[in-house]
């Protein structure tokens, strides 16, 4: 699992 | 990208285009919220300022450009051109009740563990990225409010507001599909989602009981 910001998202 | 991250896109996309089309063809801003649409212009601009330091895809250059686009006119529309018919009287919401705590939170609540030091640009990104999630799941706020002071919505109006609010609904789906398919997650954006879709969830009742019928959106008295 790996967490962090969505930065492909919009 | 899955299904529902693009559904979610196009939604959001679809959303700012009848905003601005309603103002465009009616002439009138009449019933939106100028303090909404100026969070919202401050959401797209502190998050993408990775447009110039974080090249995704051209589909994701795209959409950010067209937001902040759409945005920016939407303003220029609502307090230049149109501002005569802007319901200034009703939209009285207090917006640094939202900007004052979305700030601290930025500050003590991202995923930048490293301390802060002044001039760090990842660092800067980062903050502005968590503030600008915060935001956005609170920048309906002052145009719900405008709805219920005035008791009714125009139906073009309900349709944005629809649209707007089923994007981040879509994307909850779309981190439960990204969790279980790609093991990956990220709190920050899944709280706010669901703050935010949570805030809509009256407004959907009353779409679905109302707009889709084909009546107005008219408060209860």
């Amino acid at each position: 699992i790996t967490t962090g910001a969505a930065k492909d998202e919009l | 990208m899955n299904i529902f991250r693009l559904t979610g896109d196009l939604s959001h996309l679809l959303a700012i285009i009848i905003l601005v089309l309603k103002i465009w063809k009616t002439r009138s801003c009449a019933g939106i919220s100028g303090k909404s649409q100026i969070l919202f212009a401050l959401v797209y601009f502190t998050r993408y300022l990775d447009l110039f330091t974080n090249y995704i895809s051209l589909y994701n250059s795209f959409m950010k450009i067209v937001f902040i686009g759409a945005s920016l006119a939407t303003l220029y529309l609502m307090y230049m051109k149109f501002k005569a018919t802007y319901d200034r009287n009703h939209d009285t919401f207090r917006i640094e009740f939202l900007l004052i705590p979305v700030t601290l939170l930025g500050l003590l609540v991202n995923h930048e563990f490293t301390p802060l030091e002044i001039g760090d640009t990842v660092l800067v990104v980062q903050v502005l990225w968590t503030f600008s999630i915060y935001l956005e799941s609170v920048a309906i706020l002052p145009q719900l409010f405008l709805v219920s002071k005035t008791g009714e919505a125009e139906t073009i109006t309900s349709h944005y507001l629809m649209a707007l609010g089923s994007y981040r609904a879509l994307y909850l789906i779309n981190w439960i599909w990204r969790y279980y398919f790609e093991g990956f997650y990220d709190l920050i954006a899944i709280v706010a989602g669901i703050v935010q879709t949570v805030l809509y969830c009256d407004f959907f009742y009353l779409y679905i009981t109302r707009v889709i019928r084909g009546r107005a959106l008219r408060l209860p008295a």
